[in-house]
């Protein structure tokens, strides 16, 4: 039985499971504009850094905090009037910032969401135009492409504590466009990166140099990393394929993990992630924690891998609000959070 | 894997990399 509370959230505490997850809470957002994302973030609130739960949807994003039996009650909304909210781009071990991208179709803006001393709420413009990929990394630090191809520019910025202020450093571009960014795990002074010519970039985000530009095949263009591991001197990366052409019988690999010498550039397919039999779906937004990986379907339905098992450990489909439109794991634990168009953010514990 | 699909390996191919790189 679920039972639903007074708003600003309504809670669900019931026993449903779906595979791997449970279903512990539900945050409704009351604006009538469409949800877009969701994440989480370290925010200071009366005193006291709890990880909360950040909504976007399109003119507004919210700060909730989390009170007992995994209820929310929205603290802060940032308002936005001439560009719709596109992503939420967390910067993971930072506390009291967090940063959004706003755009149409494509990203115009990067926004610095903060609050001031005196608790108001504040917002910076950190980089404006034709942005193509951008990821936020450890150590406040963030992370762009932009421009055309020959104005083509990668810029890694550091912002202070409080958000007031920013250093630039320029890395170097591979003179194409990047589709995506992922960092290293313990790698910290690496980055990489995929781009529209199938390739995998490798940068020294200490240097900013440009290390290796490697071909992996076009058996899967326009490939997305989301995460890399680093061992034995190889690299391990995790992509999924937003383009992936569906087979009837088996589907398309949602995600993929390959295996890189990044010395030779020579590379190897270890494992594809796939639907069960019977789901189809291409990708369509998604993320990588540690060993899980959870993706939302072309189909409306949010599928889950655990990564070193090789196979789908959880399915959520479309529930009766409909389909589900973007996924996103918890920083701080295992939890999953689904979002639907209409507002409703669910977190299920995996 | 091995090397024969993979190339020779390098335990510090990150540090021989950005010794190699264009600065």
């Amino acid at each position: 039985q679920a039972k639903v509370a007074e708003d600003p959230a309504e809670i669900w505490c019931d026993s449903l499971k779906l595979g791997n997850l449970q279903l512990v809470s539900k945050l409704k957002n009351p604006s009538d504009s469409c949800s877009v994302d969701v994440s989480t973030v370290w925010w200071e609130v009366t005193g006291c850094k709890e990880s909360c739960i950040i909504t976007a949807c399109e003119f507004t994003v919210s700060l909730w905090k989390s009170l007992d039996n995994w209820q929310w009650r929205k603290v802060y909304t940032w308002h936005f009037t001439e560009i719709p909210v596109l992503q939420i781009i967390p910067l993971w071990d930072a506390c009291n910032l967090v940063c959004v991208a706003l755009g149409h179709l494509e990203i115009r803006e990067i926004r610095l969401l903060f609050c001031s001393d005196d608790e108001c709420l504040k917002q910076s413009l950190v980089k404006s135009g034709n942005i193509k990929a951008v990821l936020g990394l450890r150590h406040k630090r963030l992370v762009c492409s932009n421009g055309t191809l020959h104005d083509h520019q990668v810029d890694l910025m550091t912002f202070s504590r409080s958000g007031r202020s920013k250093e630039k450093q320029t890395l170097m571009s591979p003179e194409e466009t990047i589709l995506a960014f992922a960092e290293v795990q313990g790698m910290q002074d690496a980055l990489l990166g995929t781009t529209l010519m199938s390739n995998i970039v490798i940068w020294n985000l200490k240097t900013g140099q440009l290390l290796k530009k490697m071909q992996i095949g076009n058996s899967y263009q326009a490939s997305i990393c989301h995460t890399a591991y680093s061992d034995m001197g190889l690299l391990f990366v995790v992509l999924s394929h937003p383009h992936g052409k569906e087979i009837e019988s088996m589907g398309s690999p949602v995600f993929r993990l390959i295996v890189i010498n990044p010395k030779t550039a020579l590379s190897v397919d270890i494992r594809p992630y796939s639907l069960p039999q019977g789901h189809t779906g291409r990708f369509l937004d998604g993320e990588v924690k540690d060993n899980l990986a959870a993706a939302v379907l072309t189909s409306g339905t949010i599928a889950v891998w655990d990564l070193f098992l090789g196979h789908c450990t959880a399915l959520l489909l479309p529930n009766s609000d409909g389909n589900w439109s973007f996924v996103k794991w918890s920083g701080t634990d295992s939890c999953l959070l689904a979002g639907q168009k209409n507002g409703s953010v669910f977190v299920y514990s995996y | 894997c091995s090397e024969s699909d993979l190339g020779p390996i390098s335990l510090n191919w990150f540090e021989e990399l950005t010794s190699e790189a264009p600065p």
